[in-house]
């Protein structure tokens, strides 16, 4: 398998919710994301980093058409557990590459993240998966960054012409 | 497909490095990936929440074998990148869930939080993808975490066996 990237996509009608100092404990992310199933918000992306002094910071993104619905539920299971801040943003877009050649190959991540920086295109957020590297970017800049990637993994060429490494 | 999870892993060998601090624009993550690459580290876990003030942090994980190789990469990547703080733990487990059923179901995520708080569990980085759910747990932790998702979603019943909801 010389091809470890696939395919590129990106998702463009969801908003970013992000929480803020949060209990780092037990419990505090099945309070976030129940609160969401309960009302049935679909949540796509979650990242979480670790956290420190006790708290951490939670940012996961909902269909933009249920963002106001996400973050009144946030805002009160939120205020359940002790407390945090909830900040959301509906200017980003997700940029995906995808590939089950790329769980066997380093460096594929930093070859999508040196075509991005070649367009100065900021990453906002980035979450993976071994066959999967999603990042979040501004909308505005979200057709050069679909564009940078495919030229980066070579993607508008049918997969025999394109080179091997 | 009344299945939203197929299986549960556990990966063990893997450490965390974190890299919290850098700044928060173009080239600052192909600086760190590419300073991996060059290494020959294949990386395995990447978050990155969305920063504050200019700068974010992002958190990865690398094969145990391989950390202080790679904790020399990032910092020397730091060093060049304008300056950040690089901090490290071999303490982690990465539990994940996997299943084709869970890109079109929710509540899958909060399933899995809610059997690790019920254990107690902490939960200390979360990264996704359409059909896995990753998280890192302190290592002694690991093998209780493992048996509560396996109990969430009935992994040691045959999958004609399980509920359906
Ligand atoms: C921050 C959040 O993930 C918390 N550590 C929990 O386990 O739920
Ligand atoms: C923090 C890092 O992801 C930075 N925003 C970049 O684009 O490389």
């Amino acid at each position: 398998v010389d091809r470890p990237v696939s395919g590129a996509a990106l998702t463009k009608d969801e908003a970013r919710i992000t929480v803020r100092n949060v209990p780092d404990q037990p419990g505090t992310s099945f309070g976030i994301f129940s609160s969401l199933a309960a009302k049935n918000v679909a949540v796509d992306m979650i990242v979480q980093n670790v956290g420190a002094g006790g708290t951490a910071d939670i940012s996961f993104t909902v269909p933009e058409g249920d963002l106001k619905r996400a973050v009144a539920a946030v805002e009160s299971a939120v205020a359940e557990l002790g407390g945090g801040d909830v900040s959301h943003d509906s200017n980003v877009a997700k940029v995906s590459i995808v590939g089950l050649g790329m769980a066997t190959q380093s460096g594929v991540a930093d070859r999508m993240f040196r075509a991005l920086a070649e367009e100065s295109i900021n990453i906002t957020a980035i979450t993976t998966s071994d066959i999967k590297v999603s990042v979040l970017v501004e909308r505005p800049r979200m057709t050069d960054a679909l564009r940078a990637v495919h030229r980066e993994f070579e993607l508008d060429r049918p997969p025999h012409e394109r080179s091997t490494f």
